[in-house]
């Protein structure tokens, strides 16, 4: 793993005092091996890597650590303030009802997540309704009403043939006359260079006024989280990430890749297939899980 | 590539970086510059340009290996499994797959494999229906063997030329999951004669480096013949193909890009190693 690769590195050092250039980036180098291994963006990784640089050369190695120790700390330390807090927290609307819409692209987890989280916010005791705004993909509306079912939290559907924007109207509607205080849009995933379907989500977020809209993020993306995340908040302006299928040994570089582009945080993280499968997001875990 | 036009490190540095960021990853990207230095010296180039052929040249060339047709013919029962991690796309593509064989003559049935995710059995119904294919299933929540075990007798007694196998998505590690997929595996060799003519791997082209993880150990399990690259056309590259042809020597037989029945064309080794590098 990284630290023993580090560890190796400075093995051969003497003493201690401060750390030089040349330990730093003989160090720097195995760090950036081990971001660019776990998907972490190439250009995410450059700027890390320069300020971490910066940070360790010169500094004094303290008392109680080795010169790896020292470096393995900073470099961990920087990784985990740039993943962000722990905010899993939904902000709720003044006046009830309050609008999450999930976006992403397809396949990433978002009709799960719309369950997963509507599930999470009825045991805070909130009163969620979830709305079927996907209108492509073949039986998408069925697999959340299979999923309303099993959680007894209901589904506002006006079928595949209405538009999602007056899906998404109804189902505000539908959440005041009825008083639900939590709206769910689950909607298609959509790939991020499709005009069209960005301007869809547009006019969603125009007309319905969420208070959040969360980005659902495959945690085994590569390279491209940055084109994605970049293009969705140009677009609609995120206010947060769902982290999805880390269950798996995926790295989950992208997850570092999102926020430093967004600079949104990362909310929830999937960790499962079943619905009671969402926890909060710990970013000194993450930060342990992408360096390996 | 830049605008530059000289030869010097910076340059090869930039191939680099255009390699890992289309997902080709550190060792692979390191690999192939390392030929494509080892090139202009040997063939006194001088140009960016004939950099940036030569490693076009050598993409394709490591793309050229193994069969990227797929191993179907008339006259026997083909079967195909199809196997991936979770939203890849393999429900979708088996849709369009059974669609164009069944262009091509072949006789194709379906076998709704997945009783586990919720609508899976009802989406793979509409694909079904919209190619005009001949479908399986049980219910939700039914065993997944006993579907794989009825597709093949009925595959068998209807003479039907390609079976199709959909199975539900499962991340590589979940050793329950994977122990399910080699019971399913067990199946079609002991039912089917030989066993499966392909096993293919869908992998989304938005995946990093943890696809070569996927095509490891779904190798390990069920044997994996093929890839189908989904997704294409996205902004992803899906340059994780080199190494997973590299280390675990399985050719992309297919492409999808897009989310229509007709949205899936073969592989062209040239043609891949040209869109990733623009
Ligand atoms: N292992 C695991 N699987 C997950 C997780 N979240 C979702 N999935 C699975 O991923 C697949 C895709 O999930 P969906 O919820 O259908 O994804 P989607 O974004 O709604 O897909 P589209 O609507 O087609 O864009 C399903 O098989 C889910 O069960 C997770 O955290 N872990
Ligand atoms: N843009 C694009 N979308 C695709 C492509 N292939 C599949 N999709 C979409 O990806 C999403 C997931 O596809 P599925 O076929 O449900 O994936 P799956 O692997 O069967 O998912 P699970 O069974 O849940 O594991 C759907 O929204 C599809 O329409 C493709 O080539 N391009
Ligand atoms: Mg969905
Ligand atoms: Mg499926």
């Amino acid at each position: 793993n990284i630290s023993e690769k580090i560890q190796a590195i400075f093995k051969n050092l003497r003493g201690k005092g401060k750390l030089t250039e040349k330990d730093v980036q003989a160090a720097m180098r195995e760090v950036r091996l081990a971001l660019l291994e776990a998907d972490v963006s190439y250009k995410v990784v450059k700027e890390f890597i320069n300020k971490v640089t910066e940070r360790a050369v010169g500094s004094e190695v303290l008392e109680s650590l080795t010169p790896a120790q020292q470096v393995i700390k900073i470099v961990h330390e920087e990784l985990t303030q740039l993943m962000g807090g722990t905010q899993s927290k939904i902000s709720l609307a003044a006046k009830p009802p309050t609008v999450v819409m999930m976006v992403g692209l397809q396949g990433s987890g978002k009709t799960t997540s719309s369950a997963k989280l509507a599930r999470h916010m009825k045991k805070q005791g909130k009163s969620p309704l979830l709305a079927a705004c996907d209108v492509y993909r073949p039986a998408a509306i069925k697999q959340l009403q299979v999923l309303g079912e099993q959680l007894d939290i209901p589904v506002f559907s006006l079928g595949d043939k209405q538009s999602p924007v007056d899906i998404a109207r109804g189902a505000r509607a539908h959440a005041e006359k009825n008083g639900f205080d939590l709206v769910i849009l689950d909607t298609a995933g959509r790939l991020h260079i499709d005009e069209e379907l960005m301007e869809e989500l547009a006019q969603i977020k125009q007309q319905c006024h969420p208070q959040e809209i969360l980005l659902v993020v495959d945690a085994m993306t590569g390279q491209d989280a940055v084109n994605v995340a970049e293009k969705f908040n140009q677009t609609l302006g995120l206010d947060g990430v769902i982290l999805t299928k880390l269950d798996g040994d995926t790295r989950g570089g992208a997850a570092l890749s999102v926020k430093a582009v967004t600079g949104q945080p990362i909310k929830f993280t999937g960790m499962g297939e079943k619905l009671d499968a969402l926890e909060p997001f710990y970013p000194d875990r993450m930060a342990s899980r992408i360096l390996g | 590539v830049s605008g530059k036009t000289q030869i010097d490190e910076e340059l090869f540095e930039e191939l680099e970086e255009t390699l890992i960021t289309a997902d080709v990853g550190v060792e692979t990207s390191v690999q192939l510059v390392d030929k494509v230095r080892e090139r202009t010296k040997k063939e006194k180039l001088s140009s960016a340009e004939e950099l940036q052929e030569v490693l076009k040249e050598e993409i394709a060339l490591l793309l050229s290996e193994g069969n990227h047709q797929l191993d179907v013919a008339k006259g026997r029962l083909n079967v195909i499994l199809v196997v991936g991690v979770n939203g890849v796309g393999k429900t979708t593509t088996i849709g369009k797959l059974g669609y164009s064989l069944k262009q091509q003559g072949y006789k194709v049935m379906v076998a709704a494999a997945d009783t586990f995710r919720a609508a899976a059995i009802e989406q793979l119904q509409t694909w079904c229906q919209r190619g005009g294919l001949e479908l399986i299933h049980h219910h939700e929540g039914a065993d997944p063997a006993a579907v794989v075990y009825d597709a093949l007798q009925a595959a068998q007694s209807r003479k039907v030329d390609v079976l199709l196998i959909d199975t539900a998505g499962r991340l590589q590690t979940k050793t329950n999951l994977m122990e399910e997929l080699k019971k399913i595996r067990r199946i079609i060799d002991r039912e089917s004669g030989d066993g499966p003519r392909e096993v293919l791997l869908v992998l989304d082209a938005t995946t990093g480096q943890n696809a070569l993880s996927q095509a490891r150990l779904f190798s390990e399990a069920t044997g994996v013949t093929g890839v189908i690259l989904t997704k294409t056309d996205g902004t992803a590259k899906g340059g994780v193909i080199l190494g997973i042809q590299n280390e675990y020597k399985l050719p992309v037989k297919y492409l999808g890009f897009g989310e229509t029945i007709d949205s899936l064309r073969e592989f062209i080794p040239e043609e891949f190693s040209a869109s990733l590098l623009t």
